[in-house]
This record gives structure tokens, sequence and C-alpha cells, in this order.
């Protein structure tokens, strides 16, 4: 379809910019509170504690209730309002990049998160120019989940299985979760955290070394 | 726009085509894994009981994950499936409806449920045809949920708010998610369950009375 072509061509656009700055991107797509906020901001927390520069484009629906979550914490915060959009596009992403090229803040980066929409089928379509992939769902969900949407599981490179702590509560598998998602794509890193329990929060830090 | 003035036209006719039968319909829409199959479920069995004839038309991304669960009940299954969209549409349900009244199976029905992708932006724009419109969230997507989407549940007739026996191991209050829903719009119905635990089940079934 010509949208996707267009979209490809921009993404490359934002890609080929951040590699000029040398500015790590990560996409963190998943369904609806799944705990993509919670791990971007621990990820924020320990990168800035690293003395990282660290920039996070929030993609809110109606004001800025994500955006003003990354505000507590010491990075750089762009709002996104994303209204009827049900995925972020690299269309949105490059006006904003090249704002910040123009303010010169893009430069000082070394790390950007691009928090999406939560949505597990439209955001497979659309690359922003990131780096890497992350999805991330929950055990509450329901575990039969990574199955049923294989083509975002297709084209992610880490998979996050949050809320392990929970598991036994909605009678689900992490472990079914994590072997549907290596079925579906061999090649996907997988990690099961608990935010609440700081079950291998570690690992997800790691992602970032 | 043109697509959502076709569609509420379509959506029209799909209506008159239910109301010409005296079919109670039910658009079920909701955030990913809140619980949507499981309550339809338990509403068919409950119906099916009570001798009503119930139709079922499932979305499913891809494969009959929950066209499968319904067939486990006494019910007529309608699988649909959705690949890429994002949302139910009232042309892909008249296809549905149309054929079912041409093998003379529609005139039969008395309840007709339709479960939407799940998704809390996308469907609110695109009604299919049904009497009423059902959201259905889980504590587990964050107390914020609400709020975060308000266009949803401006235009739903009932929300229910699910899982409500794990509130505590996911720090949220389904007081208020409900406050929330009712701030935004005060006409609307809810209802605080747990399928797990057999909370309010019985307020909804009442609804299909
Ligand atoms: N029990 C438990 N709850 C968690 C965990 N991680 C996140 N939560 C809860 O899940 C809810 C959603 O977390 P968020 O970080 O806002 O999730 P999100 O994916 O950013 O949500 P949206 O942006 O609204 O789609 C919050 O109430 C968190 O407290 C976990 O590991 N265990
Ligand atoms: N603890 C708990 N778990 C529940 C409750 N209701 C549903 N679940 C679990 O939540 C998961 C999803 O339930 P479904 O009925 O498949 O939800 P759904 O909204 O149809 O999911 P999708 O169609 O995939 O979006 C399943 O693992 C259920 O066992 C509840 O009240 N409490
Ligand atoms: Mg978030
Ligand atoms: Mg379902
Ligand atoms: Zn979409
Ligand atoms: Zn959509």
């Amino acid at each position: 379809k010509d949208i996707l072509k267009e979209n490809s061509i921009i993404a490359k656009e934002n890609k080929d910019l951040l590699k000029k700055y040398q500015i790590k991107s990560y996409n963190v797509m998943g369904a609806i509170g799944s705990g993509k906020t919670s791990l971007i901001e621990i990820a924020i927390d320990a990168l800035v504690k690293k003395g990282k520069k660290v920039g996070v484009i929030a993609g809110d629906v109606v004001a800025e209730y994500d955006s003003n979550r990354f505000r507590k914490h010491n990075c750089l915060v762009i709002p996104l309002n994303t209204g009827k959009e049900c995925h972020l596009d690299a269309h949105l992403i490059s006006h904003e990049l090249e704002d910040l090229e123009e303010h010169g803040i893009l430069q000082d980066l070394d790390y950007l998160f691009m928090e999406n929409v939560g949505n597990l089928i439209c955001p497979s379509d659309f690359t922003l120019g990131e780096d890497k992939r992350i999805v991330i769902v929950s055990v509450s969900e329901g575990d039969d989940i990574v199955l049923k949407h294989p083509i975002i599981f297709r084209f992610s490179d880490i998979c996050i299985i949050n809320k392990i702590d929970i598991a036994e509560a909605v009678d689900a598998s992490p472990e079914k979760m994590e072997r549907d998602c290596l079925s579906l794509n061999p090649k996907i890193k997988t990690i099961k955290t608990s935010v609440k329990k700081n079950i291998r929060i570690d690992e997800w830090l790691k992602l970032f070394d």
C-alpha cells in the first residue's frame, strides 16, 4: 500500500537522523495497560544514574497522562497527542525529531524511547526509525494473546511478558507465552518480568547496556 | 469523513434488519484480554437455558480462538477474521447478516452478540447496527484507563469493570474507574464484576432480561 511505502521512506530518514547523532532508539509497543510506561520509567532512571541523556516520546490518546509520569524523571519529555490514531507513524515522529534538531536538543541525547499507542495490531505495520522494537504484554491479557497476534511478535526484537506476579491469579502461564513468542519468532529475546515484585528487572535494564 | 458516513448508513440498514426479526443485539468492545469472550459465554449459557436462540459474531485477528470457545456453547457461531482491521465495521457485519438471512437462519435468533476487536480507540467511530454498546475493561489495565480513552465511554451504554478480584494485586480502584465512567457519561450503566469469583455476574445477566 502507498501509505506503508511512504511510512518506510520516512522511517528510514528518522533512522538516519538518529544514527547521525548516535542515539539508541526503542519503539515500545504493547497491549493497553501492559506496563509500557512503568518499564520505560525504570529504564530512564537507570540510564540517568549512569549519566546518560534520555528522551521519551509519549503517545497519549488525550491529555498527558503518560507524559506527566515521565516528567517526574530527569529526562526530555516529548508529549504527542495521538487522538484517534491507533498507532504512531514515522511522519509524526519525523516532525518531533526535526523540531528537536532545530532547537539543538536532539544532538545531546544518548537514548530515545517512543511509547506507542496500546494496540497489538496496527503498530507492526508502521516502523518509526527505531533501532529496536519492543512489544510488552502482560499475563492478565490471557496466555493465548501471543498466538492471537502473530504479526507483531514476528516483527519485534524483544518481548516482555510482564506482571508475572499475578499469573496464578489470572490462570495464565508466562512460560506458554514465552514458548509462543519463540515459536513465532525464534530470534526474539523474551524476558518474564514483574515491575511490582522486581523480578528480572535487571535483565530488562541489561537490554540498554 | 466519507468512510464514517458510509458506515453509519450501512449500520442503519443492519439495525433495521435486526429490528425486523426482533433480535436484541450487542456490540461488545473492550481492551485486549479484558474478559469480553468470558462474559459473552456466560450470557449465552444463561439465555440458552431460558430457551433463547443466541448467535455470536466472533472477531478473531487470526485463526478462530474465540469462535472455538463459543462453539462449546449451544449457539450459532459466525467466525470473522479481522486480520489487520483494528475494529469491526458495519460493512463486515452486513455481509454476515445478509448471508444468515438468505439461509433462513437469522430469522430464528432472539439475541446476537458481536465481539469487537480488542481496542479502546477505533470501535467508537464505527457503529455496527447494535441495540446496545458494551465496553469491557479490567482493573489490570490500570485505573486511569477510563479517562485515558474518553470517547469510547461517552459513546457506550454499558461499562463492565472486570477482574475486580485482582484489583488489589494491580493497585487499581474499581470505584475510581466507575466514577470516571459516570463523570464522562452520566447515563452509562456500570457493573464491577469478577468472572473468576462470580461477583455481580447476576447483574451482568440482568442486562439481557
Ligand atoms: N501486579 C502488577 N501490576 C503491574 C505490573 N506492572 C505494571 N502494573 C500495573 O499495571 C497498570 C498499567 O501500568 P502502565 O505502566 O501504566 O502500563 P501502560 O502499558 O503504559 O499503559 P497504557 O499506556 O495506558 O497502555 C498500572 O496500574 C501498574 O501499577 C506488574 O509487574 N505487576
Ligand atoms: N482473575 C480474573 N481473570 C479473569 C477474569 N475474567 C477473565 N479473566 C481472564 O482473563 C483472560 C482473558 O479473558 P477473555 O475472556 O479471553 O478476554 P477477551 O477480552 O475476550 O480477550 P481478547 O478477545 O483476546 O481481547 C483469561 O485468561 C481469563 O481467564 C476475572 O474476573 N478475574
Ligand atoms: Mg503508558
Ligand atoms: Mg475474546
Ligand atoms: Zn489501527
Ligand atoms: Zn484503528
